[in-house]
């Protein structure tokens, strides 16, 4: 194959054929099982957008939309706009105050020749990880009973920059008292002590689905031209002081879980009176801390190592 | 880089001038060249076989001085006013900018006085303006100018003309740099496998620590 | 080639980036405290 070829094929998702969309939204698959859905593709322009709108935002939830398209048990998702609301896990509906600008958003996106429809929303969870709280949940019960298909992208803006690497999930919920038939396994994430109950009270409602990404041959091309813009900026800056309060934030958290867990076991001096399956939840109790603080530790390290191999590189060669 | 780009085609053409005029007629090319607000660089002129001619002839003065512009500072011209032609004002300015490039060679933070006892400027908001328009504005400098403990910070300085016996310290610290970098990679690279043995040797004690745990229990029932 | 040359002595002006004694006394500090920091999350791991 050519570049030519290979390039071709890779703008081809752009194409979005309305007749197609137009059949697979009447044929609604989706309705029949609740997993239909496993596979997200998002386009890098779309997460670029969604990643910097949430670092904009601070320590604040922001929120917007995602627009796509659908190509079997795949969501795609080919750009994303930010809305004007703010504090998203504050309240029931935040999206209600956008309402007037989405539809605008959407009719003006027409008129310019985008024909793709909204296939999700996204907010952010600065620094306390990607997952669904309560009042995420039903708000996307209420999309997927109105909106199908649609999509819930949380990112994580502050972890992002401490990991190094985007924090970002994809959820669909299941209908309202629908038992999957197996556990999701999902990865391990830290959960701050004041979210974890909001957390698993509701992580059984939605499961979670494959991210991936792709881009066009025009975006690979400004990519290539922004490489070394990217990494005057990486070598630039340091987690160690960038990501200061959120550290701080995450070693009192775990303090506090250490506090807990310690109290709990005080408790446990009844040992043998105990039902083994409690001594057994308290042990992953200690053992999920444990794994919080090697993360903890590893990202500070991290950021440690890329001090001191910025310090022999650029500093310790003299004329 | 920047610089050099939007002096490349300059230099082209001086350097095609200069090849083709005869020496009597080289005077003038010379001032042109060290009066363009966009050329600091002259060793491509100095090359060219009609100006390294002018060498021991009468017309030797027109390659001192495009040397002083090459290599040379404003102190330099001055302590050698006498043998030198006048300098055209626009000329003072262009051996002013690059005294100041020669500076920032030396020291990164430039005090104020020393700026403006080498640049014969009188006080510092006529130094600040100098720096600022004649030498951040033609992007030959980067820095910050610290009014407080007066003084101009230099983040960037365009590289002048190789002075004769530079170019071996030059290598020598590219060397340097060079071996402190492979140095790095074997260091970050020994780590890496001592990291990988270390999680290997854990997980195996962590395995023989399951095993024997299983097997004292099953001994136990 | 000269311009090349130039652009070598430029960057190699740039080196060492930071050169103060401040600068040194924060790094050692912050090199101090994050392995301070390892140090207590071990005790805790373990």
């Amino acid at each position: 194959t050519t570049s030519t070829d290979t390039s071709f094929l890779s703008d081809a998702i752009f194409h979005y054929d309305e007749a197609a969309q137009t059949k697979f939204q009447q044929e609604k698959p989706w309705s029949n099982d609740p997993n239909y859905f496993r596979r997200v593709k998002i386009s890098a322009l779309a997460l670029l957008k969604m990643v910097v709108h949430a670092r904009s935002g601070g320590t604040i939830e922001v929120m917007g939309l995602m627009q796509g398209k659908t190509d079997g048990d795949t969501i795609i998702v080919m750009d994303a706009f930010a809305l004007p609301v703010e504090g998203t896990e504050t309240r029931v509906n935040a999206q209600a105050d956008a309402y007037e600008y989405m539809v605008d958003y959407s009719q003006t996106n027409k008129q310019a020749g985008r024909l793709e429809n909204a296939v999700g929303w996204y907010h952010s969870h600065p620094g306390y990880g990607c997952w669904l709280s309560g009042i995420d949940v039903s708000t996307q019960m209420l999309n997927q009973q109105f909106q199908e298909p649609f999509l819930a992208v949380v990112i994580d803006p502050t972890r992002t920059v401490s990991a190094g690497k985007v924090e970002i999930g994809a959820f669909r919920t299941y209908p309202e008292g629908y038992k999957p038939p197996d556990d999701p396994v999902s990865e391990y994430q830290t959960i701050p002590l004041n979210k974890i109950e909001d957390f698993g009270v509701h992580c059984k409602q939605y499961y979670s689905l494959d991210i991936t990404y792709f881009k066009s041959s025009l975006d690979c091309h400004l990519l290539d031209l922004l490489w070394n813009k990217y990494w005057v900026n990486t070598l630039s800056s340091s987690p160690l002081l960038g990501n200061g309060d959120y550290v701080a934030g995450q070693i009192s958290d775990l303090a506090e879980k250490l506090e807990h867990a310690e109290s709990q076991l005080a408790h446990s001096r009844l040992g043998p009176l105990m039902a083994p399956q409690r001594k057994k939840d308290e042990e992953s109790q200690l053992a999920k801390i444990t794994r919080d603080s090697a993360k903890i530790t590893v990202e500070q390290v991290h950021g440690l190592m890329s001090q001191v191999i910025k310090d022999i590189l650029f500093n310790s060669v003299r004329q | 880089m920047d610089i050099e780009q939007k002096q490349a085609e300059l230099i082209d053409h001086f350097v095609n001038q200069a090849s083709t005029l005869k020496a009597s007629a080289i005077w003038p090319l010379i001032i042109e060249a060290t009066s363009h607000p966009s050329l600091f660089a002259f060793s491509e002129i100095l090359s060219t076989p009609t100006v390294s001619e002018l060498e021991g002839t009468e017309n030797s003065l027109c390659l001192d001085v495009l040397r002083l512009f090459a290599h040379g500072t404003w102190s330099d011209y001055k302590s050698n006013a006498g043998r030198l032609p006048q300098l055209v004002p626009d000329q003072v300015l262009k051996l002013k900018q690059l005294t100041v490039l020669t500076l920032a060679e030396m020291n990164k933070v430039l005090p104020y006085d020393q700026l403006m006892q080498e640049l014969d400027v009188a006080n510092v908001r006529e130094l600040e303006d100098f720096l600022i328009n004649e030498c951040m504005y033609a992007g030959i400098v980067r820095g910050k100018l610290d009014q407080l403990r007066r003084c101009f910070e230099v983040q960037f300085a365009a590289g002048r003309d190789l002075r004769p016996g530079q170019l071996g310290n030059m290598l020598e610290t590219l060397s340097n740099w060079l071996a402190t970098s492979d140095n790095l990679l074997v260091s970050i690279q020994e780590k890496i496998k001592w990291a990988d043995s270390t999680s290997e040797l854990d997980k195996k004690h962590q395995k023989d620590v399951e095993d024997r745990v299983e097997e004292v229990k099953k001994s136990l029932f | 080639e000269n311009s090349l040359l130039r652009q070598v002595s430029s960057l190699l002006r740039r080196l060492p980036a930071i050169e103060s004694e401040k600068f040194q006394d924060d790094f050692l500090m912050e090199y101090n405290d994050t392995l301070l920091i390892a140090y207590l999350a071990m005790f805790t791991n373990c």
